[in-house]
């Protein structure tokens, strides 16, 4: 791993006298290397890698006496302070109900999330409802239907009309039957159709949302990046899931995504099951990113 | 890039930066930039789009160049498509469905994933818009027991082509490998020399993950070949070129879009020209 890896890379500059800049660059290739194999994006890596670079010429690495593993605590610090906090809270409403929209990539987990979420207000004594948006993947309002009994809680739809009015007319009912959420499960878009995209900016106009979260896969790779930029130049994020953490993914697209668009990673998908779900926990992402 | 004049450090690192943005991971990228500046010494290339046919090149003996098309000599050719979470596996099986179906074969659907919320409903769709008839269980059945009526009913039946599709799953879940193993032995024991193509569903937008998830799934069920999908996003799936070096397994499909129409046999070289457009 990333540790043994540097503690071998400065045991072997040690031998030759006082370390220099260039032996710092050798040991942070290691650095690159690891992130790189995590998935993170590789202009992420080329800022982080500067960052850490900055402090590792300082002389609490050059001077001591375990370099490699002051890299490694330097590395860690930096990668946990770009993770954020843990913010696993949700911006209510001034005035009920507090409205949510999940949004992503197809097969991202939305779905699922918008299921998880709800199970997790109602273990709050919230009274969430459900909203099937998603009109275009074939079974996706049964799908919510199905998580929804399974939950025992109440799920809006009104078969494949257009997805804003389906929200607007859910808002409306929220406010009749006194449900303090709104949790709205939108169909998976590319970040590439225009027209798509069109439709959640008119979504966010028309609700007004408190949250709107960006569903990423843990296992994304490069693209990350790419994905996050375009959905946050056209919606107001307010924060990331990330799902499916129970792989084996190091799952170096949080670390991406955050830098990307600064908005918080406030839950984690860890299963198939609606109660597999988490809040974000910042030094756990770092150590499992760096391997 | 391929403006310049001299092959000089800054030259291999912007190659380099084009691979790993593509995904196809840092160790492969080494690799093949290695071979690289082999091929430039040996072959004393001068010109910068030389070059880059150099790099193309070396992926095509990685990737093949031909097309490799799909088994279906047998009666019922049985297709089992396998896959983590999410990557398109219902939807690939649809508009493989169609492909068979317009070609005038007649296709049988396994409604395999017992445990997702609507999955069955889901592949029902589909197997209307292709034309296709579909066998299942009810919800939480044992899908290797909807897997055997499967290929039971397409030998009875005397259908040319029996699409199996499975729940998603995670491939460090020891559990959920054993259930496809078991899978994979039950549609050989009820029509034995099946199944005759394994098929692993990559999401093109995954990172390096696809390529553990290739090692995985080939240990439970030796896989036939990959349906790479979302490639109509603007990820490029480069984990691929691994996959193909480690394992030797192929490249079959493409999914371009969600629309029944859109799947495209594997073509290496335009894919690979993908990659530095
Ligand atoms: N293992 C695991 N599977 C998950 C997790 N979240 C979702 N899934 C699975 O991922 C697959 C896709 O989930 P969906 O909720 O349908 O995804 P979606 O984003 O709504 O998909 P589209 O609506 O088609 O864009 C399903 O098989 C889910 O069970 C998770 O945290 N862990
Ligand atoms: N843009 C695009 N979307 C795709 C493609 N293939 C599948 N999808 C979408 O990806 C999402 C997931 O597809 P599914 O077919 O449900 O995936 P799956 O692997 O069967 O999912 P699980 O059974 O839950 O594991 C759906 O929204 C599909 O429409 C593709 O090639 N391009
Ligand atoms: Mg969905
Ligand atoms: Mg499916």
């Amino acid at each position: 791993n990333l540790s043994s890896k540097l503690q071998e890379t400065f045991r072997r500059l040690r031998g030759k006298g006082k370390l220099t800049e260039k032996d710092v660059n050798t040991a942070l290739r290691e650095v690159r290397l690891a992130l790189l194999e995590a998935d993170v994006n590789f202009k992420v890596v080329k800022d982080f890698v500067a960052t850490v670079k900055e402090r590792c010429l300082g002389s609490e690495v050059l001077e001591s006496l375990t370099p490699g593993q002051m890299v490694i605590k330097i590395v860690n610090e930096e990668l946990t302070k770009l993770m954020g906090e843990s913010v696993a809270k949700l911006k209510p409403a001034d005035k009920p109900p507090t409205i949510i929209m999940l949004v992503g990539l197809q097969g991202s987990g939305k779905t699922t999330t918008v299921a998880k979420l709800a199970n997790h207000l109602k273990k709050a004594n919230h009274s969430p409802l459900l909203v099937a948006a998603d009109v275009y993947r074939p079974a996706a309002i049964k799908q919510l239907q199905v998580l929804g009994e399974q939950l025992k809680l109440p799920v809006f739809q009104m078969g494949q009309q257009n997805p804003v009015q389906i929200a607007r007319a859910a808002v409306e009912q929220a406010k009749k039957n006194h449900n303090d959420y709104v949790l709205v499960d939108t169909a998976g878009r590319l970040h590439v159709d225009e027209e798509l995209m069109d439709e959640l900016v008119q979504m966010e106009e028309a609700l007004q949302p408190q949250e709107i979260l960006l569903v990423v896969d843990a296992m994304t790779g490069q693209d990350a990046v790419t994905v996050a930029e375009s959905f946050k130049n056209r919606l107001g994020l307010t924060g990331i899931v990330l799902t499916k953490l129970d792989g084996d993914t190091r799952g170096g697209a949080a670390l991406s995504v955050r830098a990307v668009t600064g908005c918080p990673i406030k839950f984690v998908g860890l299963g198939e099951k609606t109660d597999a779900f988490e809040p974000f926990y910042p030094d756990r992402m770092a150590s499992r990113i760096l391997g | 890039l391929f403006t310049r004049q001299n092959f000089d450090e800054d030259f291999f690192a912007e190659l380099e930066e084009i691979l790993i943005a593509a995904d196809v991971g840092i160790e492969t990228t080494l690799e093949l930039v290695e071979k690289l500046r082999d091929k430039i010494r040996e072959e004393k290339l001068k010109a910068p789009e030389q070059v880059l046919a150099a790099l193309k090149s070396l992926i095509l003996d990685i990737l093949g160049r031909d097309p490799v098309p799909l088994q279906l000599e047998h009666k019922p050719t049985v297709i089992l498509v396998l896959g983590v979470n999410g990557v398109g596996k219902t939807t690939t099986i649809g508009k493989l469905a169609a492909r068979f179906t317009a070609e005038g074969k007649k296709v049988l659907l396994a409604a395999g994933d017992t445990f997702r919320a609507a999955a069955i409903e889901q592949l029902e769709i589909w197997a209307q818009r292709s034309h296709s008839d579909i066998i299942k269980h009810q919800q939480g059945a044992d899908p290797s027991a909807v897997i055997f009526d499967g290929v039971a009913a397409a030998a009875a039946r005397g259908a040319d082509v029996l699409l199996c599709d499975t729940a998603g799953r995670l491939h460090n879940k020891a559990n959920l490998m054993a259930e496809l193993k078991k899978v994979y032995r039950v549609v050989d024991k009820a029509l034995p020399g099946a199944p005759h193509e394994v098929l692993l569903v990559l999401d093109a937008t995954t990172g390096q993950n696809s390529l553990a998830q290739a090692k995985v799934f080939n240990e439970a069920a030796p896989l036939t070949g990959v349906v790479l999908t979302k490639l109509d996003g603007t990820a490029k799936g480069g984990i691929v070129i691994a996959v193909a070096r480690q394992l030797k397994i192929p490249v079959k499909f493409v999914g371009v879009g969600e629309g029944i129409d859109d799947l495209q046999p594997f073509d290496p070289v335009a894919y690979v020209e993908s990659i530095f457009t």
